[in-house]
């Protein structure tokens, strides 16, 4: 998807900070 | 990473009891043990004090202590259900317990909520859904002009702030969510539905056996 077709909150879930599984990896 | 025994755990500063916490959330008493382990390591990544600090908890996510970014401080402050500046264990599988496959929807929709109410006013308004997108713009590669940002905010808060009142409630939001089920997929970690097959190495250190 182009970031100007998705919602606010889809854009904003692609932070990296919100992708919790990187603590898995610590 | 080194083995643990029990006479270790007990002494540790902020432990907390492997069946209390079993018995408050979703996960058995080994996969408590096996996130104890998950646990140490971040812990004692820069401070050593058996406490997560808000710069370990960077590292863990980014690799890089020194990397400031608004949706980590939000879920660091949200982790930290003690306000006291630091995760300790329990806060740590309490609010991982959130991200469990087998927890209810309703806690997902209720945690991302929180998260996305920057400043706790019991609304997501509508400077706080344009601040956390210039922030992902900002903390990442993607470029918007200005016009585009407002068109997305205005855009999203068309579909979610269905009365009209220029901010979003829990009950709008509850609903938007579901609707969107794409907003919540962070919200589930599949490696927790059973940590200690996912991690072996977890189950040996940390002495979990059933």
């Amino acid at each position: 998807d182009q970031p100007t077709s998705m919602n606010a909150f889809e854009l904003i879930s692609l932070n990296q900070a919100l992708n919790l599984d990187n603590l898995f990896e610590a | 990473m080194g083995c643990v025994s029990s006479k270790q755990l007990k002494r540790t500063l902020g432990y907390e009891d492997p069946n209390i916490l079993a018995k408050e959330t979703t996960f058995t008493v080994n996969e408590v043990e096996a996130l104890y382990v998950l646990y140490r390591k971040i812990s004692h990544s820069i401070i050593k004090d058996g406490l997560i600090h808000k710069e370990e908890f960077q590292l863990a996510l980014f690799r890089n202590m020194n990397k400031k970014n608004l949706f980590a401080d939000r879920i660091f402050d949200l982790f930290d259900l003690k306000r006291n500046g630091v995760i300790d264990f329990g806060e740590f599988v309490r609010s991982l317990n959130i991200f469990h496959p087998d927890t209810p929807t309703a806690e997902k929709i209720t945690f991302a909520f929180r998260l996305y109410d920057l400043r706790g006013t019991g609304y997501i308004e509508r400077e706080e859904l344009k601040e956390m997108v210039l922030a992902l713009l900002n903390e990442s590669d993607l470029l918007l002009s200005d016009e585009a940002v407002e068109q997305i905010v205005d855009q999203t808060f068309k579909q979610a702030d269905v009365n009209n009142d220029g901010k979003i409630d829990h009950d709008e939001w509850k609903a938007f969510a579901s609707k969107n089920p794409a907003l919540l997929k962070n919200m589930t970690l599949p490696y927790l539905k059973d940590i200690t097959m996912a991690f072996p190495s977890f189950v040996l250190v940390s002495g979990a056996s059933d």
